[in-house]
């Protein structure tokens, strides 16, 4: 699909806008306030002053053309709820919506949202994910059980060859990449000295990789 | 460090909280409302009513003693700029301070915060790249100009062995981990043959990680 429609032209809206076209997509943006579209409309392809509640006004820019639209409009839950059920009505096939908190995400979900972010949630829960884990720089989750970590490598290992860290009966954990300066080692062998200053990424089991990221 | 302290119990400010103390971490909250302070002082170690751009009335809590202080109030940017500025002045560690956008980022950073998030934009522009690649589940950066990505093996590969898809020289991407199922298969060799519903784990840099995801 090569354009979108984001509703509500609030910073995470707005921002999800811009990136989007960042990426070479075509975005329509819609809000209720002819300012707020005003001066968005030179960072867009388009963007239109209408009230998203209104499925009439939703027709006229021709919605329907979307197949996924992104509601952003927060502060107000009854617009928000009477807009993704007007888009659903519609027969939009992806309906991507923000909520607040847990008790909007639940109504957005039942009365169709394909999915919803609460974008200020998510972002604590990741403070807190790097806070809990200073030497992890990235995670990325493999399936339910498994993630992939990106760490400094801990001080205790350094000087050590990887077969005498023997990360993967200590810790269950296996050594993917080894970033040295702008160096890649892929698959490292076993007689690689580690470093001071060397980036790990290591993909273990969740509990395995928690453990790991918290050596010293 | 076992001890946080966060300023401003708002969505943000409450996830942060929530999720250390559930990874077993110690948390101050702070509010100047103390309705708020009430009822979120169930669900961290200790919360207090005070308003934290008064130096002295941080103090009486004991400010000092945490390394790591996250400010995070969102509407009124002078408390969040002042509160920010006692904190410094104070001698904390590492003040990480919520900003509403670029130019209020700026502006606490020169101030002396040790790091500003705009979690709003933040989400968006995450939102934004999970749409611009349908098949990437997840991505992590590995320095400025690579990154690992995870993704649904591209249709266009599937019975294909990886020495046949020739993704190192076609897409210049290497393959880390397959999974498939359950299975996860770590370097897997050049005659393992891709198959519907295998996720790859797969290292480039970001120009070729961008172009493999676009895959069909
Ligand atoms: N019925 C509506 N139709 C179209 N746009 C609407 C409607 N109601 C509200 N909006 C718009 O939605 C936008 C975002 O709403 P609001 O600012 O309340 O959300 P927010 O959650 O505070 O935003 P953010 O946190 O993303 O900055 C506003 O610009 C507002 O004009
Ligand atoms: N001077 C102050 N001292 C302590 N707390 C404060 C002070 N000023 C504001 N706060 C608190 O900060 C909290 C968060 O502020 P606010 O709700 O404006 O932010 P927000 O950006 O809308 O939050 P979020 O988007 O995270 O929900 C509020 O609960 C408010 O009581």
């Amino acid at each position: 699909p090569r354009e979108f429609a984001v509703i509500g032209l609030g910073r995470f809206g707005r921002s999800v806008a811009e990136h989007l076209e960042a990426n070479g997509y075509t975005v329509l943006g819609i809000d209720l306030s002819p300012q707020i579209v005003q001066s968005f409309s030179t960072h867009i392809t388009k963007a239109v002053a209408l009230d998203a509640t209104n499925e009439e006004a939703l027709k006229l820019v021709d919605i329907t053309s979307f197949d996924t639209v992104i509601v952003a409009i927060g502060t107000d839950f009854e617009s928000n709820l009477m807009t993704t059920v007007a888009l659903k009505n519609l027969g939009i096939k992806r309906v991507i919506t923000k909520a607040l908190n847990r008790r909007q995400q639940e109504i957005l979900l039942r009365v169709g949202a394909d999915r919803v972010i609460r974008p200020e949630f998510d972002a604590g829960k990741r403070l807190a994910e790097e806070l809990s884990a200073p030497a992890m720089l990235e995670k990325l989750h493999l399936g339910a059980e498994h993630s992939v970590l990106e760490l400094r490598v801990p001080k205790s290992l350094v000087w050590q060859t990887l077969a005498q860290t023997d990360l993967r009966n200590r810790y269950g954990v296996t050594v993917l990449v080894v970033k040295r300066a702008d160096k890649l080692l892929v698959s490292p062998p076993a007689d690689c000295i580690l470093q001071q200053g060397d980036i790990l990424v290591v993909l273990g089991s969740n509990e395995d990789i928690a453990h790991f990221a918290r050596l010293e």
